[in-house]
């Protein structure tokens, strides 16, 4: 699932 | 969450632990630089000023909790622990930060994903990020000896960054929108830095001799 305008990554 | 992203941050997690485990058990920071610790704090500190502000998963909040403690807690040891302190040879660490500081810092206030502080200051960590291996690369070519640990500790680093380009193919393929020029961009850039390193690495693996860098 894409979070969209979060980052996700670290 | 894929399998390469995963690989990733557990190489990079190792590769905390084995400096971590230098630090505290051996007691010794010989041929670490502080400058890159350093700079590796500021990454953090600067990368995750979301960390109460965008909850992603518990997953995402305890690894930059991890990755945040143990970078202010590293620098901490090599500038002010009794014995650690001792092996910390400032005269060979010799790297500017604000070298690299300020052109990152310029550079996101140009180039981010919206002009806002949050962002301004993600960008500026991805690209600080990318250079701040630099000073530790400068030492290691100017040390003789090149510890075991030392010499894991960077390929740990390098490691942890060329998973992530897998991570990212993986996704590009597979989520839909998953374009992020910032981070692919600077990623290439890190891992390629690694590259001269990597190819020494290997070859004193291979040859089973120590690891040394050429002047």
């Amino acid at each position: 699932g894409e979070l969209v305008g979060m980052h996700d990554e670290l | 969450m894929n399998i390469f992203r995963l690989a990733g941050d557990m190489t990079h997690l190792a590769s905390v632990l084995v400096l971590l485990l230098k630090i505290h058990t051996i007691k010794s920071c010989a041929g670490i630089s502080l400058k890159t610790q350093e700079l590796y704090a500021l990454v953090f500190a600067t990368r995750y000023l979301d960390i109460f502000t965008d909850f992603i998963s518990l997953y995402n909040t305890t690894m930059k909790l991890i990755f945040l403690g143990s970078s202010f807690s590293i620098v901490w040891y090599i500038r002010n622990h009794k014995i650690v302190s001792r092996s910390y040879d400032k005269s060979q660490d010799t790297f500017r930060h604000y070298f690299l500081i300020i052109p990152c810092l310029l550079l996101a206030l140009l180039v981010n994903e919206k002009f806002t502080f949050k962002e301004v200051m993600w960008a500026f960590s991805i690209y600080l990020e990318a250079v701040a291996i630099l000073p530790q690369l400068v030492l290691l070519q100017r040390t003789r000896n090149i510890d075991n640990l030392t010499g894991q500790y960077v390929f740990l680093l390098g490691a942890y960054r060329a998973l992530y380009i897998l991570n990212w193919i993986y996704r590009y393929f597979t989520e839909t929108h998953y374009v992020h020029w910032i981070t692919w961009v600077s990623g290439l850039v890190q891992t390629l830095l690694y590259a001269d390193f990597f190819y020494y690495y290997f070859e004193s693996w291979k040859n089973n001799k120590k690891l040394q860098l050429p002047a």
